[in-house]
């Protein structure tokens, strides 16, 4: 499972 | 969302919109780099393919399509419409000697080892030099119409102000993404040279030519 930032920016 | 990151949106946005208008008005795209524009199309393409499988908010969509619509128009404008006015005589950078490393790197470091995310830093890592074609096109003519130079400010200051928010977001939510962070530094690095002489020379009512 994927536990990285999650890319909530443009 | 905190007022450094809307102010960076806002910044990028302008910047795109300068350009688009730049361009449009004069019927020209004179001193613009159409790698970079490509590079920039490429960036956005290659980040915001989420938009179909992660929804984090309207503005969060609107923005993404508004400057995947914007870099489409502004390459084809440039390599369309406007054709016969863009310099390529002197856009000589290559793309590949960005893409191919910028590609390899993204495969090397990640998040994570899944296409969408391989995806996501390679935009990350390749828009951190994609203006380098439009830095060397100035270096090899000298010069940046005024536009050009407020256009280069404002796509500068984005990742700048970004900076700053992510420095407000690790302290406020202990937010941070590495990869981010340091692709965003190297950006706003390779602006500092023309940071350094927008302020000492546009600023002042000058055009932006570089020292013999």
């Amino acid at each position: 499972e994927f536990v990285g930032p999650k890319h909530d920016e443009l | 969302m905190n007022i450094f990151r809307l102010l960076g949106d806002l910044s990028h946005l302008l910047a795109i919109i300068i350009l688009l208008l730049k361009i449009w008005r004069t019927r020209s795209c004179a001193g613009v780099s159409g790698k970079s524009q490509i590079l920039f199309a490429l960036v956005f393409t290659t980040r915001y393919l989420d938009l179909f499988t992660n929804f984090i908010s309207m503005y969060n969509s609107a923005m993404k399509l508004i400057y995947l619509v914007c870099s489409y128009a502004t390459v084809f404008l440039m390599y369309f419409k406007f054709k016969a006015t863009y310099d390529s005589n002197h856009d000589t950078f290559r793309m590949e000697f960005l893409v191919v490393p910028v590609g390899g790197l993204a495969f090397l470091v990640n998040h994570d080892f899944t296409p969408l995310e391989i995806l996501w830093t390679f935009s990350i890592y390749l828009e951190a030099v994609a203006i380098l074609p439009q830095l060397f096109m100035i270096s090899k003519t000298g010069e940046a119409e005024t536009i050009t130079s407020h256009y280069l400010f404002a796509l500068g200051s984005y990742r700048a102000l970004y900076i700053v928010n992510w420095v407000f977001r690790f302290y406020t939510e202990g937010f941070f993404d590495l990869i981010a962070i340091v692709a965003g530094c190297v950006q706003t690095i390779l602006y500092c040279d023309f940071f350094y002489l927008y302020i000492t020379k546009v600023l002042k009512g000058k055009q932006l030519t570089l020292p013999a």
